[in-house]
C-alpha cells in the first residue's frame, strides 16, 4: 500500500545514546544493528529538544530549572563536546507509488549532523538557524520499513563559562551561528549542552513529481484599504525525467465557523 | 474568496519560479494587532496537479492582509509603528524564548502567547542572543495580535563587547549567517504578525552582513514604483 501523500511528523519512538557508548557505527545502526529498544546506553529521547532535555526526561541529571539542579550538570566546557555527541535513532513508514518523491525535513539542528538512512549517509552541514530538505526517494526501503540514525554535533565554540559568569560566558559562541544566551546571561545560568540537538521539527513529507517551495505572499493596498491585491510567489521543482504540464492553482478562502469555508 | 488556476509546464529535473496574476479583493477583512481591532486571517492554499499523475503537492497559509510601516522619529529617536496606516503605541514584552531546554510544544506557545495578548500587549521582541522564533510561535502571534520584532543573532556581549571585548566580526562564517538568515526570512515572511527584522541586539552585525541584510531585505523595486506614484504600498 502507497503512504498517503503529505506530511507525516516524526516526533515519537526516537531514542537516543552518546556517541562514545554506541559501538556501531551510523551505517551499522541503520541496517544491521539498530537499538532494539531503550536499553542502556539507548534511551527514550526527546525530538525535537535537545540532548539536555533528553537527559533530564530520563532523570540521568536533575532538572537545571529547580534549585541548584544546574550545578550538578556537567558543562560542555569541562566534559568536551564528545560527551554532548548524540545519536538519535528512530523507524519510520514510507511506502513510494511510482512517481512519488520523499523528502525528509529537518526544520533545526544544532549544530550540525550526520544523517544514515537504511545505511545511506547524508553530511548536514553547520548552522542552528536552517533547514535541511534531503531528497530520500531512493534510499527508502521498498517494503516500507526505514531506520533512520542521526549523529549530532554539539557547536564547535561551545566556550566555557568564567567563574564569575559574564554576559556570554567567554564569547566563544558568538564564532558560531547559534544561539547565545546559552553561555549564560545576566538573567540565566549556562545551559550545559549549549543547546545541542534536533532542536525542531523532524518531518517526512510525500509529493508528486513537482513539489512547491517557500511560497511568497505579499499584499499591496490602494484606495484607503478599499482595493487589496495579493501578490504571490512560489518556486516549483520538478523531479520528473520528463516536462510536466502542471495545473497550478491558489484558493484563498475565510473561515466562517468550524470547518466551513467561504469560497 | 478566490480562486485562480494556470497552466504550466515545468521542464524536466529543473527547479522555477512563478508569480500568479495578482489577486484582487474588495474591502477585505484586515488584520489588526491586539487592541487594535480584530485579527482576521485569510486560508490560503497552493495545489499543483501534474497530468497524468493528479494532486503533486500542496501547501497553506493563514495570511493576513496588513501595512506595517515604522520610521526613526528624529525628535525622540524612537521607532513609531503605523498599523494600516493607523498609529499604534507600542506596548511590548521582550522574549528570549519559551524553555531553555527547547521543549516547544504549540500548547505552550498558545499559552505562553495569549497571556501577552491578556496582558495587553501588541508587541514581542525576540532578542539576537535567543532564538529565531518557530512558525507555531508565529502562529499564535497572528492569532493574538502580538506584532513581532525578530532579532537575528548577534548580541554586543559576543560580538564587540564584554571582557575581554569579543570578536567585533561576529561569527566566524559571513556566508553561513548569511544563508541561515535567508532561510529564517523564507520560513517566516508570510506571518502577518512579522513586523520588523533587526540586525542584532544593541548594535549592528559586521559591515558585509548588515549591507547584505538590509540589501535584501529591502523593498521590491516593483513596490518602490508603486509607492512613487502614490497609488498604494506593500505589505
Amino acid at each position: 500500500m502507497a503512504t498517503v501523500q503529505g506530511k507525516t511528523t516524526l516526533d515519537s519512538g526516537w531514542f537516543a545514546a552518546r556517541f562514545n557508548e554506541v559501538h556501531f557505527n551510523g551505517t551499522q545502526l541503520t541496517t544491521t544493528n539498530p537499538p532494539s529498544g531503550p536499553i542502556l546506553p539507548w534511551m527514550e529521547a526527546l525530538v525535537p529538544g535537545t540532548v539536555l532535555g533528553t537527559l533530564v526526561k530520563n532523570k540521568v541529571v536533575p532538572d537545571p530549572f529547580y534549585g541548584l539542579g544546574n550545578e550538578a550538570i556537567l558543562d560542555i566546557a569541562d566534559s568536551g563536546r564528545d560527551y554532548y555527541t548524540f545519536w538519535f535513532f528512530t523507524t519510520f513508514h514510507c511506502k513510494l507509488s511510482k512517481n512519488q518523491h520523499c523528502d525528509l525535513n529537518f526544520r533545526g539542528i544544532n549544530y550540525s549532523a550526520d544523517v544514515y538512512l537504511n545505511g545511506h549517509k547524508i553530511v548536514l552541514p553547520k548552522g542552528m538557524f536552517r533547514r535541511h530538505s534531503l531528497d530520500v526517494t531512493n534510499i527508502l526501503h521498498p517494503d516500507g520499513n526505514n531506520l533512520l540514525a542521526v549523529l549530532v554535533h554539539p557547536p564547535d565554540h561551545p566556550g566555557s563559562i568564567p567563574p564569575e559568569g559574564g554576559q556570554g560566558g567567554d564569547h566563544e559562541i558568538g564564532k558560531d551561528v547559534a544561539t547565545q544566551y546559552v553561555q549564560g546571561w545576566d538573567w540565566i545560568a549556562p545551559i550545559r549542552d549549549r543547546n545541542t540537538g534536533i532542536w525542531d521539527e523532524v518531518s517526512i513529507v510525500i509529493t508528486g513529481p513537482v513539489k512547491i517551495i517557500d511560497p511568497h505572499l505579499v499584499s499591496s493596498f490602494f484606495d484607503n484599504y478599499k482595493r487589496i491585491y495579493l501578490h504571490a510567489t512560489t518556486e516549483l521543482e520538478n523531479r520528473s525525467s520528463w516536462t510536466a504540464e502542471c495545473s497550478l492553482s491558489i484558493h484563498v478562502t475565510t473561515e466562517l465557523e468550524g470547518s466551513i469555508h467561504l469560497v | 474568496e478566490q480562486l485562480q488556476t494556470q497552466n504550466i509546464s515545468v521542464p524536466a529535473k529543473s527547479r522555477l519560479q512563478y508569480t500568479f496574476p495578482e489577486l484582487f479583493f474588495y474591502k477585505p477583512d484586515l488584520w489588526w494587532p491586539n487592541g487594535m481591532g480584530k485579527q482576521s486571517l485569510y486560508n490560503v492554499s497552493i495545489n499543483i496537479d501534474v497530468k497524468g499523475f493528479g494532486e503533486s503537492d500542496s501547501w497553506s497559509q493563514y495570511f493576513g492582509f496588513r501595512k506595517i510601516e515604522s520610521h526613526i522619529d528624529d525628535a525622540t529617536g524612537g521607532r513609531l509603528f503605523k498599523v494600516n496606516g493607523e498609529p499604534i503605541f507600542i506596548r511590548g514584552g521582550n522574549w528570549i524564548l519559551s524553555d531553555g531546554l527547547l521543549r516547544l510544544s504549540k500548547k505552550r506557545y498558545s499559552t505562553d502567547i495569549k497571556f501577552h495578548a491578556d496582558m495587553n500587549f501588541n508587541m514581542i521582541r525576540c532578542w539576537g542572543g535567543g532564538l529565531a522564533e518557530r512558525p507555531e510561535f508565529y502562529h499564535y502571534c497572528d492569532y493574538y495580535g502580538l506584532l513581532v520584532w525578530q532579532e537575528f543573532w548577534i548580541t554586543g556581549d559576543c560580538d564587540g563587547r564584554g571582557i575581554p571585548v569579543s570578536n567585533p566580526n561576529g561569527p566566524l562564517d559571513h556566508d553561513l549567517f548569511l544563508f541561515c538568515a535567508r532561510d529564517t526570512v523564507k520560513l517566516l515572511r508570510n506571518h502577518p504578525s512579522l513586523a520588523l527584522w533587526v540586525g542584532g541586539n544593541e548594535q549592528t552585525p559586521p559591515k558585509d552582513i548588515n549591507d547584505a541584510l538590509k540589501n535584501d531585505l529591502k523593498l521590491h523595486p516593483y513596490f518602490e514604483h508603486v509607492n512613487e506614484k502614490g497609488k498604494g504600498g506593500l505589505s
